[in-house]
């Protein structure tokens, strides 16, 4: 039984596997990404899938950080500026960042963002 | 997150984590959750890359992110990366690169590099203690044979500390839940002290990917943060990930 008071440890789950029951979500689904494809074009079956929810959690951080910079500010110049400040990544990191945006329609900044969001997170 | 890996006594190598993330970025009042953490639940994916439709490697991540945090080379090793904070952060990194200094590896770029490129245990390794790197950064990977095993705790420059597996004088498992080794965790987000109770409670006989899974579903080693947890078995290229959740009461972290 988990104990009624913070951090609500619980006593050493047993038994718990194959997952089921409320700690379990569900599967995770497999996809395949070709190596041997250009990396602009390597990540576009899975994208096309999931633009829509990428485009709901890069929604969610962009207002988290309006609600610092109301004026939108950041917003503006991670979309118009980040790509040119970084410049460019090692390996294929920048073509399949780039095939990323395109086939999600969501800007290559945002994108970037989304890449090293470890890098800013550490702060 | 926490990351855990663990050898029996035959000295088969097992590798776990529960990959925790979206603190402080919105809170769901309506159901206790938090915003990024569910937003990330239906990005989850298994990747298998591939060549010449062959498996290079597998991991599992965030579509749209195309760096690597959890995956596997089949028969050869294992990374997992937790997060590690620092006064001489990543913002430091980012601001060396941008005034034109490009000789540091972007952390999810390190580590997919390795995954893709890495042929053994011990060249992985030495990849990930002595390059340049943006940000700190704990990296724990585990390898095909007896005493591979390790946690490697790196600032942007150097290695401050490889712990390895050491089954001779007792220690099967290394455990990571994102603090340094020789500090004590912050009270309020201790995995550590469970996460360990709960292997000792497991025992070396026992231990497997079942009871590996007990233990990462142990509040508070899992809790509000976790998106999903991996079971990963190098040898016999096992390799299972699985979404979470986490019923009231349960930690925010």
């Amino acid at each position: 039984l988990a104990q009624h008071a913070p951090p609500w440890t619980e006593d050493c789950r047993k038994s718990t596997y194959p997952p089921s029951g409320p700690t379990y979500r569900g599967p995770v689904p497999w996809y395949t990404v070709n190596l041997d494809l250009p990396p602009y074009k390597r990540w576009q079956e899975l994208m096309t899938h999931k633009a829509p929810m990428l485009k709901i959690l890069v929604n969610s951080l962009k207002n988290v950080v309006n609600a610092f910079v109301p004026s939108g500010k950041v917003i503006e110049m991670v979309d118009q500026k980040l790509p040119e400040l970084l410049g460019n990544f090692p390996g294929p990191f920048e073509e399949e960042m780039k095939g990323i945006a395109a086939v999600t329609d969501i800007p290559l900044g945002e994108i970037i963002s989304f890449n090293i969001f470890y890098e800013f997170f550490t702060i | 997150c926490t990351s855990v890996i663990t050898e029996d006594k035959e000295g088969h190598l097992l590798h776990g984590r529960n990959m925790d993330f979206g603190v402080f970025l919105g809170w769901n009042v309506n159901n206790n959750t938090w915003v990024v953490t569910e937003e990330l639940k239906p990005l989850t994916v298994n990747l298998d890359f591939q060549r010449n439709n062959k498996t290079v490697f597998k991991a599992s991540s965030f579509a749209g992110y195309v760096g690597m945090l959890t995956g596997f080379k089949p028969g050869l090793f294992s990374l997992t990366l937790n997060e590690r904070f620092s006064i001489n952060g990543g913002y430091l990194g980012v601001l060396e690169w941008l005034l034109g200094k490009k000789d540091a590896m972007w952390i999810g770029f390190i580590t997919r590099s390795v995954l893709e490129n890495s042929t053994s245990y011990e060249e992985a390794k030495n990849i990930l203690t002595k390059t340049k790197i943006m940000a700190p950064a704990y990296f724990i990977l585990g390898g095909n044979q007896s005493g591979e095993g390790c946690v490697i705790t790196r600032n942007r420059k150097e290695s401050l500390d490889v712990y390895e597996l050491d089954p001779k004088h007792g220690r099967w498992y290394v455990v990571q839940t994102n603090y340094d080794r020789w500090k004590n965790p912050f009270f309020l987000d201790d995995r550590r002290t469970p996460a360990k109770m709960c292997l000792n409670h497991t025992t070396q006989e026992n231990v497997s990917i079942e009871t590996l899974y007990d233990v990462l579903s142990t509040k508070p080693v899992l809790n509000k943060l976790t998106v999903f947890t991996t079971l990963i078995d190098v040898t016999k290229g096992r390799y299972e990930t699985y979404l979470r959740d986490c019923p009231d009461p349960c930690i925010g972290w």
